[in-house]
């Protein structure tokens, strides 16, 4: 553990409580993707199955059992009581193909062809894409809540950590992992647009708003 | 490295 991947961690934990305090307060999901947030409960499930097979720490055991529940708490709120907040035609990605993509890719790329193994690579794969439906919503509404733009740039802080980790430990460890780092730099790219915007607006107290 | 180096990242 380096002090670059645990920020990267809390911030993935910030993004998280953002996202529910911003549901708590408003009593709304608006401006969320559903389907950005069902890709990360399976991004979850599939990556965490070596809870079973693989003890890490008591810190990795938590935040794993931490980002599968608190992804199924989220669909949750989406689907039942924030249900008439959610709007359908916005959150219009097409999603079979992110599903299917990341599955054909899964099964060229991975280490080794056992099932852990396999759906590892699969949801490192599907994370990459995952946040497409978001960012495609926000473009579509051309604007967002402050709080949501909070959420979206601590879950891109945390994946540019992440590169910054990867670049430690290959310094110091000698350790590099070519799935999941260059997955990890197509993901933090697609935040490009997002950021650009929100720090030339959002930390300048203006609204978040597409040019 | 790759499928041998332990998993232990979120």
């Amino acid at each position: 553990m380096n002090i670059f991947r645990l920020v990267a961690d809390l911030m993935h934990l910030g993004s998280i409580l953002i996202l529910l305090l911003k549901m708590f307060t408003s009593r709304s999901c608006a401006g969320i993707s559903f389907k950005t947030q069902a890709l990360y409960l399976i991004v979850f499930v599939t990556r965490y199955l070596d809870l079973f097979t693989h003890f890490v720490s008591v810190y990795n055991t938590f935040m794993k059992i931490f980002f599968i529940s608190s992804a199924g708490y989220i669909l949750y709120m989406m689907r039942v009581p924030l249900k008439d907040t959610y709007n359908k035609h916005l959150d219009a990605f097409r999603w079979e193909f992110l599903l299917g993509g990341a599955g054909v890719l899964a099964l060229v790329f991975t280490h080794k062809y056992t099932v852990i193994e396999t759906l590892w690579t699969y949801s490192i794969f599907l994370e990459m894409m995952a946040i497409l439906p978001q960012l495609l919503q926000l473009q579509r509404t051309g604007e967002a809540e402050t709080i949501t733009t909070h959420y979206l740039f601590a879950l891109g802080a945390y994946r540019a950590l992440y590169i910054v980790n990867w670049i430690y430990r290959y310094e110091t460890e000698h350790h590099v992992d070519a799935i999941s780092t260059m997955a990890g730099i197509v993901q933090t790219a697609l935040y490009c647009d997002f950021f650009y915007v929100y720090f030339t607006r959002v930390l300048k107290g203006k609204r978040f708003k597409l040019p | 490295m790759g499928a041998d180096a332990p998993k232990d990242e979120l």
